[in-house]
């Protein structure tokens, strides 16, 4: 049994992966004395559809600026474009011979490709999708790396401009992404480390606070304040890089099955 | 069989608009 990790790739390819395994077996079982129906209009309209899809997906390589996506997409397309033909080739036999072997075996090896195809793309999309957020994420990551050179309220002003918005755009995607995961213990672990990191983002300013404050009255604690500082940009640190592996994780856990 | 197969093609020409669709609004 197929298993999508995205509401929406399940939404979309689940449906189509069980039509395509009942025929198979159907054919395989050897169930299918009665000559075939006149499949043509129905493959004419996958052929369109097909046609149609490789336009907007032709399109989007192009004007792709990610690299990945560039190299992985051609592929999929192609697989799509192809079982399109096989299906058109086995609608055309079957026009002659309804009963005709060949006829049927093409026909499953084209839906199965566009199965195939297809699921390959929306993945294709879906990892894009991941990537962008890791790219927010690895931002705030660069921003915390700096917090222990910050050591005047001017350069803390700018700190904070700068991490604020990246740490919006890095809850409301997480945020997004998680709802959209059919992986219930990926999003509990996406959720708590989340949380985490809004949680002591304002625990981390105040010590940096504590820390530039203790160096400009030449205060003898400033090691420890340091101490302190650093202490939570590694908790910060930790719980971006969980969250960071967790948006790459396709797999379901066999024993949530179990 | 003659339904099943047209609704699978009916299913797969749904399929390839979803995934059209789903290219446009990542996309936009």
């Amino acid at each position: 049994m197929p298993v999508f990790h995205t509401k929406i790739i399940e939404s979309i390819l689940e449906p189509v992966a069980q039509q395509v395994s009942g025929l198979i077996i159907l054919h395989e079982e050897g169930e299918d004395g009665n000559a075939m129906p006149d499949l043509e209009r129905p493959v004419f309209a996958v052929s369109k559809a097909v046609t149609n899809l490789i336009k907007v997906g032709r399109e989007t390589i192009n004007s792709s600026d990610d690299p990945i996506l560039k190299q992985d997409m051609p592929a999929s397309l192609h697989r799509v474009e192809g079982a399109s033909k096989l299906l058109e080739e086995a609608s055309g036999m079957l026009k002659v011979d309804a009963y005709s072997g060949p006829a049927r075996k093409k026909l499953i090896e084209g839906s199965r490709g566009i199965l195939q195809g297809t699921s390959a793309l929306v993945l294709c999309f879906d990892e894009s999708e991941v990537r962008k957020i890791i790219r927010e994420c690895k931002k705030v990551l660069d921003y915390l790396a700096v917090a222990e050179v910050i050591e005047t309220m001017e350069d803390l002003v700018q700190f904070l401009k700068d991490l604020s918005p990246c740490l919006s755009t890095v809850s409301a995607k997480v945020s997004a992404r998680e709802k959209e995961l059919t992986h219930q213990v990926h999003r509990e672990i996406l959720v708590r480390c989340l949380d985490q990191v809004k949680t002591l983002a304002p625990i981390l300013i105040c010590s940096m606070k504590i820390y530039i404050h203790i160096l400009s009255s030449g205060g003898k604690e400033a090691s420890e304040a340091a101490e302190n500082r650093n202490y939570l940009v590694s908790r910060m640190t930790d719980e971006l890089h969980e969250i960071i592996r967790v948006l790459q994780l396709t797999t379901y856990d066999e024993d949530e099955w179990d | 069989l003659r339904v099943g197969w047209e609704q699978l093609l009916t299913s797969i020409n749904r399929n390839i608009n979803e995934v059209e669709n789903q290219i446009l609004t990542r996309d936009s």
